[in-house]
């Protein structure tokens, strides 16, 4: 069946918001929210969760919130 | 809602610090 989306939470698409600038997870939920992913809540914290392990970002913390970034 | 989205931030949060 067809799933209406026009947003795909996809590794190249987190990969390049975060070469773009730092992000906070929440910074990155906003970018896929369910109602654009089709994705359920638990869907879209477990994806971004196995993303964010296999892209394994640099962090640092800006005004005491942990971001993550990628270089190229 | 924004009390969602925290909470879903806070899931990943808590994966992401399991995994540190």
């Amino acid at each position: 069946t067809h799933i209406h989306s026009d947003v795909q939470l996809t590794e190249e698409a987190v990969r390049r918001y975060l070469i773009r600038k730092p992000m906070t997870t929440k910074d990155l939920l906003k970018k896929f929210q369910t109602k654009r992913t089709g994705l359920s809540s638990e869907q879209t914290v477990n994806v971004l969760a196995q993303i964010l392990k296999r892209l394994n970002p640099e962090r640092k913390n800006v005004n005491d919130k942990m971001h993550f970034y990628l270089t190229e | 809602s924004s009390s969602e989205a925290d909470e879903m931030a806070a899931a990943l949060d808590a994966e992401l610090n399991d995994f540190i």
